[in-house]
C-alpha cells in the first residue's frame, strides 16, 4: 500500500507542535516536517505495518539527519600538530569561559596539556574569573591587563604554548551580539590574527528560535567548526540544539551538564534524540 | 503601535470592504507565526488569537470607528493584556532581590539599578550574594566602582545568607539595598533551598526574575519554580539589544502571573529603560 497526503498529514502537525513545544524554532519546525512529508508520501508500506508508526519512525530519523555525522574531538587533537589553538565563541552569558575550563579539565583527563587564553579584556570581573578557574583547575591562565587586544592574549598564549610544549591553546573571548558590527569584526580580526585550528560556538540550550539567528550570524562571520550546547542540565527539552544544527550545520561536539569542572559530555546525536521525542 | 507586517494583515481585512470570517481566520494565522517566531508559548497563542477572532467577528465596532480601526484596537488591547502596562516602580526606600538563571544578566543588571535610583536620587548599596561563581565579587565591584555606589562582598566567603546578612547591617545608609545573587534553575534543588533561605533574610520590597530575551518557552516551569519558592515581583527582560524578541521572557511574565518592570537593551550600565508596552508589543508581532 503507497502512503498518500491523506494518511501522513493528520501526523505532521502533532509532529511539529511537539517540535515547537520543544523550542525548535518555529521556520526549522515547519522544514523538517515539510521534508518528512515529501519523503513519505509515496512510500509504500507493508499492510501490517500502520502508518502513524511508520511516520513516527521516520520523524525520528529525519531528526537524526539534522545532525552532521559526529565530529570526534579527541580524535581531532590526538592528530593535529601541537599546539592546537581552539577559539571560543558567542554571544552573552551563554557559559564560554566555564565550558574552557572544563574543556581544559576534560583534555587533561586524556592526557593533554592546555593553556587558558583570556581573550575578554572588556567584561567587568572577566580576567578575575578565568584567573580564579585557572587556579582552581592548577592551569596557567595568559592574560594581559583590562582594555588590551584579545588577538594579542591568544597570539601570547600560542607563543608560550610553542615555547612550553603546550598542546592545547583555549582562546576565551568576550560575549556579544550578533547585532553589533563593532564587536563582530573585532572577533574576525581576532581570527584573522591568531589563526585558529579550531572555532567553537558555545550556545545554551535554554535558548529558544534567537538560536538560530545567532549560530547564522556567528557561522558567516567566522565560519564555526563545532558547537558546544552548554545548560542542558536545566530543565529544558534543548530544541535549540536542533534550530542550530540545522541552519549551520556543523556538528555539536559536547554539551554542558552542571557548573562543575566534570560537568561535561561528548554530544550524542541518539541519545539527544531520544530525549526529544520523550 | 503595531508592527508593519501585522499592519499589512489588518490591511488584508479590510480590503474586503467588511470584516469576514475567512479575512479574520488569515490575520490570526499571521499573529500566530509572529508570536511562535517570538517564542511565545503555544497555548498562550492559541487562547490569545482565539480571543480576537471572536471579538473580531462579534463585536460592534464603537460608534465612528472604521472596522480596520476596530480589529486593530482588539489586537492591541488583546496584546496588552498577555503583556501587561507599565509597572510603577515606587521611588521610595527598599530593598531588591534579583533572581534568575545562570547568565541571564542579574549582576549587570543589578549595577544597573543602581544606576537607576542613584539618578533618581535615592542613594543605592549593592550587596553580592554570589558566593559560588568565579570573579562574582570582583565583577560587582568593579561595576559598583564605575557609578560610585556602596558595595558590600566578601570574597572568600562561601556562605551567602551570611554575607547577605552582613551586608545588609553594613549598608544601613543606603535608600534602595539590591541583593545580586548566584544564577540557579529549578532542579538545583540546594540552589533553590539557598534562594529561599537569602529571601527569608532580606525580606525584599521586590524580587525580581531576570530573564533573557532569547530564552526558549521551557521557561514557563522555571518561572513556576522561582515563584512558588519565593514569590516574583516582577521581571527583567535583558538582552534585548540583540534580535531576540521576548516571547519567552513573556511566557514567563504570564506562568508568574507578574508584569515587565525593565528592559534591558546593552551591557552599558545606563542601558536600562522602564517597561512601556507599546513598542514591546510592536516586537513581539515583528
Ligand atoms: N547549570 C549550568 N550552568 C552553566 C553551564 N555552563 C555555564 N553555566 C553557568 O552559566 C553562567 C555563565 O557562564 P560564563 O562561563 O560566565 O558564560 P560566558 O559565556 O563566558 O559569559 P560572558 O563572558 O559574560 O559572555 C555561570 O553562572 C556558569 O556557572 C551548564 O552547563 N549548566
Ligand atoms: N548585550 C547585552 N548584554 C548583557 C545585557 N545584560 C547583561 N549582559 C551581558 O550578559 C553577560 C552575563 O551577564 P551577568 O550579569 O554576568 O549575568 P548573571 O545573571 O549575573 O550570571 P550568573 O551570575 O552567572 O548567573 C555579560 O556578558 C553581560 O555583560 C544586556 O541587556 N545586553
Ligand atoms: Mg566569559
Ligand atoms: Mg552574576
Amino acid at each position: 500500500v503507497f502512503l498518500d497526503e491523506d494518511d501522513v498529514e493528520p501526523y505532521l502537525e502533532e509532529l511539529k507542535l511537539s517540535l515547537l513545544k520543544s523550542d525548535v524554532a518555529l521556520e526549522v519546525s515547519e522544514k523538517i516536517v515539510e521534508k518528512l512529508e515529501s519523503n513519505l508520501v509515496g512510500e509504500e508500506i507493508k499492510w501490517r505495518e500502520n502508518s502513524e508508526k511508520y511516520v513516527k519512525k521516520a520523524f525520528k530519523e529525519a531528526l537524526i539527519d539534522v545532525f552532521p555525522s559526529e565530529f570526534n574531538f579527541f580524535d581531532f587533537i590526538e592528530e593535529k600538530d601541537k599546539p592546537i589553538n581552539i577559539l571560543f565563541v558567542g554571544t552573552n552569558g551563554v557559559g564560554k569561559t566555564t565550558t574552557i575550563a572544563k574543556i581544559s579539565k576534560a583534555l587533561e583527563e586524556k592526557g593533554y596539556s592546555s593553556v587558558l587564553a583570556n581573550g575578554d579584556t572588556f567584561r567587568a570581573g572577566a580576567i578575575q574569573q578565568l584567573d580564579k578557574h585557572g587556579e582552581n583547575i592548577d592551569k596557567k591562565v595568559i592574560k594581559h591587563e583590562k582594555g588590551g587586544d584579545p588577538a594579542a592574549v591568544i597570539y601570547d598564549a600560542v607563543e608560550y604554548s610553542e615555547a612550553n610544549n603546550v598542546d592545547v591553546v583555549l582562546g576565551d573571548t568576550a560575549g556579544r551580539m550578533h547585532t553589533d558590527v563593532n564587536l563582530m569584526d573585532q572577533i574576525k580580526k581576532i581570527k584573522r590574527v591568531t589563526k585558529p585550528d579550531l572555532i567553537v560556538f558555545v550556545d545554551e540550550a535554554v535558548a529558544g528560535s534567537d538560536a538560530v539567528e545567532r549560530a547564522k550570524e556567528f557561522d558567516e562571520a567566522v565560519d564555526v567548526d563545532a558547537v558546544i550546547l552548554s545548560k542542558i542540565d536545566a530543565d529544558v527539552k534543548g530544541g535549540a540544539a536542533i534550530s542550530i544544527s540545522h541552519t549551520i550545520e556543523k556538528p555539536i561536539i559536547f554539551v554542558g551538564t552542571g557548573q562543575g569542572y566534570e560537568d561535561i559530555k561528548e554530544f550524542n546525536t541518539d541519545w539527544f534524540v531520544g530525549q526529544i521525542l520523550e | 503601535k503595531l508592527g508593519s507586517s501585522l499592519k499589512n494583515s489588518v490591511r488584508k481585512i479590510v480590503k474586503k470592504g467588511r470584516i469576514d470570517k475567512e479575512t479574520v481566520n488569515e490575520l490570526a494565522t499571521d499573529i500566530q507565526r509572529a508570536l511562535l517566531k517570538s517564542d511565545v508559548d503555544v497555548e498562550l497563542v492559541q487562547e490569545l488569537t482565539d480571543k480576537i477572532k471572536d471579538r473580531a467577528l462579534n463585536e460592534e465596532p464603537p460608534k465612528g470607528a472604521s472596522s480596520r480601526e476596530h480589529v486593530i484596537r482588539i489586537v492591541y488591547e488583546e496584546m496588552l493584556e498577555i503583556v501587561g502596562e507599565e509597572t510603577e516602580v515606587p521611588m521610595e526606600e527598599q530593598d531588591i532581590m534579583l533572581v534568575g538563571l545562570q547568565g541571564s544578566g542579574k549582576t549587570t543588571t543589578a549595577a544597573k539599578l543602581a544606576n537607576y535610583f542613584q539618578k533618581k536620587g535615592l542613594k543605592p548599596g549593592l550587596i553580592c550574594g554570589d558566593t559560588f561563581r568565579p570573579g562574582a565579587y570582583n565583577q560587582l565591584k568593579e561595576l559598583s566602582q564605575r557609578i560610585d555606589s556602596v558595595f558590600y562582598g566578601e570574597k572568600e566567603s562561601e556562605d551567602a545568607i551570611q554575607v547577605v546578612k552582613n551586608g545588609l547591617n553594613e549598608l544601613k545608609d543606603s535608600k534602595v539595598r539590591i541583593v545580586d545573587t548566584a544564577g540557579r534553575h529549578s532542579l538545583e534543588s540546594d540552589l533553590i533551598d539557598e534562594m529561599e533561605q537569602i529571601n527569608e533574610v532580606v525580606e525584599p520590597d521586590k524580587k525580581f526574575l531576570v530573564i533573557d530575551a532569547s530564552i526558549g518557552k521551557g521557561v514557563k516551569d522555571q518561572a513556576n519554580s522561582f515563584n512558588e519558592a519565593i514569590g516574583i515581583d516582577g521581571v527583567i527582560i535583558t538582552k534585548l539589544d540583540g534580535t531576540a524578541k521576548g516571547g519567552g521572557a513573556l511566557t514567563a511574565v504570564s506562568e508568574a502571573e507578574t508584569n515587565i518592570a525593565f528592559l534591558g537593551t546593552g551591557e552599558k550600565l545606563n542601558e536600562l529603560e522602564e517597561f512601556e508596552p507599546d513598542s514591546f508589543i510592536s516586537r513581539l508581532l515583528g
